[in-house]
């Protein structure tokens, strides 16, 4: 209740009839932007929470999916244009069944998208306009947008699974991956060296070199980071004994209930909007499977 | 060569790639209507606000210099085939853009419009609407919703209640438009659903007019004392939005794509790189 009170307070201050009809001052509207914004995004707790309730068989397992919502205004979207996978959750909120077209912006390549059932969807790939290109506070990598044809029954959700073929491969700085493997890899994991070991995982040196790192590190507090990254995981395994491998899973398992934790402060730390007891609330909300 | 047809099972549209210009429409039961989509802007009056004669075009009140808008030129145009989706894309001098659409099964023409930055080099304010232009017959009459429940007729220079001689004929016909606006004849009924409040009108026989994006250099003195110049960084504003426009008189297909504009699907996406297909 707390969280949508963000969005209804400023739902209230958009009645206000400058903000209807567009006669408040400059830097009025930017503040109403900034209002709106931050409640939306406020609200999205809630959206966020609901899915993983939804989609989450096991509730002793952090959520699957991190649900981020997009500028598609300006046909910009960081995870669709980033993400070789990505999973795309659209919701009706109208009383009854729709068929809509949906455009989501990516980068170049091909792609498959798969419907909620496992068939795949027919789709076209457009290129975005120059027009919207040039938008001059647009940001973003996407050069072209999915479409698709979607039925969706009253007040329903279907969750779609988009996937990245082909791949163009990317070039691949070898020596990067060397220089920062000492410092990094068991210890603060970034984006940039996870991507580079699926790019040269071809590269049997540079494999090699990733198997010789002694399983010892393991067990250190810092290894968290590495949870959840299976291409890592099946390079780590290889060469492994069953005991070995057993205990490197179990070593996984619970550095995800650790990350599950973490995970919650982060969130909490982003919504500047709320006081101690209500970022407790939202830390410790517990999620439990509800059937319907 | 320039000719080319765009179209799904319920409109087929005649365009001219060369011109840019869509000429006409075919319905489903073969029905021809002529049909076109332009965008014009008319320049925005700067008075010192001293008079009636003397007021600018700001916030408040739209009060364009003179009563013919200025049509945007056509720059370049992309024509894109494909199953799902046609779309004519249109780049239009200065600071405009149409892509018009046609899904697949879906009975709507999609027109989405991108204005700005609007210029403002040569220290004039611009307001740009987009035009509909058919050949139907509507005797001034057309429609609007004004407060997204009620359908009131409208009247070219017509007031129901006074004998009205209208000082600005442009702004004097502008009606506020919530979810719709129309026009008909006995068998036609062309319907242009926005995506957002917009101020509509039809100043010419057959003609649905939008007022879209407005970028205006003074205040209209009517309050809020600053002029409706908005800017991102430094540029002015880029406005993106849709229209639907249905050529039928079916209430049904109408007031279900009102409401797939107003609360379109909500698409929230999360990133997949730890879920294989399978375990999805």
């Amino acid at each position: 209740e707390f969280v949508l009170n963000e969005l209804k307070s400023a739902m209230g201050v958009m009645q206000h009839h400058d903000a209807i009809t567009g006669t408040e001052k400059q830097h009025v509207t930017h503040d109403y932007e900034r209002l709106l914004n931050q409640a939306i995004d406020d609200a999205l707790i809630i959206a966020k929470q609901a899915f993983n309730k939804l989609t989450q068989k096991d509730d002793t397992k952090p959520p699957l999916f991190d649900f981020q919502r997009c500028h598609l205004n300006e046909s910009s979207c960081h995870v669709s244009e980033n993400s070789d996978k990505f999973v795309v959750t659209i919701y009706n909120p109208l009383g009854w069944s729709v068929r809509e077209p949906i455009r989501i912006p990516v980068g170049n390549g091909q792609y498959e998208v798969y419907d909620s059932d496992g068939k795949q969807i027919k789709t076209q790939l457009v290129p975005i306009p120059n027009k919207v290109k040039q938008i001059p506070t647009r940001v973003s990598k996407a050069t072209q947008e999915i479409v698709f044809i979607i039925d969706l029954k009253p007040l329903s959700y279907k969750s779609i699974y988009i996937k990245k073929i082909n791949r163009t491969k990317r070039n691949t700085n070898n020596y990067d991956f060397y220089s920062n493997i000492n410092n990094n890899f068991w210890g603060h994991i970034k984006e940039p060296y996870i991507n580079k070991i699926e790019d040269v995982q071809t590269d049997k040196e540079t494999i090699d070199t990733i198997k010789a790192i002694p399983f010892a590190p393991v067990h250190s507090e810092d290894i968290s980071l590495i949870e959840d990254r299976e291409t890592n995981l099946d390079i780590l395994k290889d060469g492994k004994n069953d005991a070995e491998v057993m205990e490197l899973e179990k070593f996984l398992k619970d550095s995800r209930r650790k990350g599950k934790g973490k995970d919650n402060v982060r969130i909490v730390d982003s919504y500047p909007n709320f006081n101690e007891d209500e970022m407790r609330m939202l830390a410790d909300e517990p999620r439990t499977v509800e059937k319907f | 060569d320039d000719e080319a047809v765009i179209g799904n099972q319920f409109y087929n549209l005649d365009i001219n790639t060369a011109s840019g210009l869509i000429n006409k429409v075919t319905l489903r039961d073969h029905t021809k209507l002529n049909f076109t989509i332009n965008m014009y802007y008319y320049s925005g009056s700067c008075g010192d606000n001293q008079g009636t004669d003397r007021r600018s075009s700001g916030a408040y009140i739209f009060r364009p210099l003179a009563n013919n808008p200025v049509k945007l030129a056509t720059q370049r145009t992309e024509l894109i085939n494909g199953d799902l989706v046609k779309e004519f894309r249109v780049s239009l001098s200065p600071s405009g853009f149409t892509n018009t659409k046609v899904y697949d099964g879906l009975n709507f023409i999609e027109t989405e419009w991108i204005v700005g930055p609007i210029p403002i080099d040569d220290e004039v304010g611009k307001e740009y609407v987009i035009k509909y232009e058919t050949n139907i017959l509507n005797n001034g009459a057309f429609y609007t919703d004004s407060n997204g429940r009620q359908i009131l007729a409208r009247k070219l220079n017509f007031r129901p209640q006074w004998n009205v001689t209208l000082a600005e004929p442009i702004p004097g016909n502008y009606y506020p438009v919530t979810n719709e606006i129309y026009i008909e004849n006995k068998d036609l009924r062309v319907t242009v659903l926005p995506d957002r409040s917009e101020g509509g009108t039809s100043l010419i026989e057959g003609e649905v007019e939008l007022m879209l994006h407005r970028r205006l250099l003074c205040d209209d003195a009517f309050g809020v004392g600053e002029a409706l110049n908005e800017t991102a960084k430094g540029l002015g504003l880029v406005v993106r939005g849709k229209h639907r426009v249905l050529i039928s008189k079916d209430d049904i297909t109408i007031k279900k794509n009102v409401l797939g504009l107003h609360l379109g699907p909500q698409l929230l996406f999360s990133d997949a790189k730890n879920i294989k297909y399978d375990e999805w």
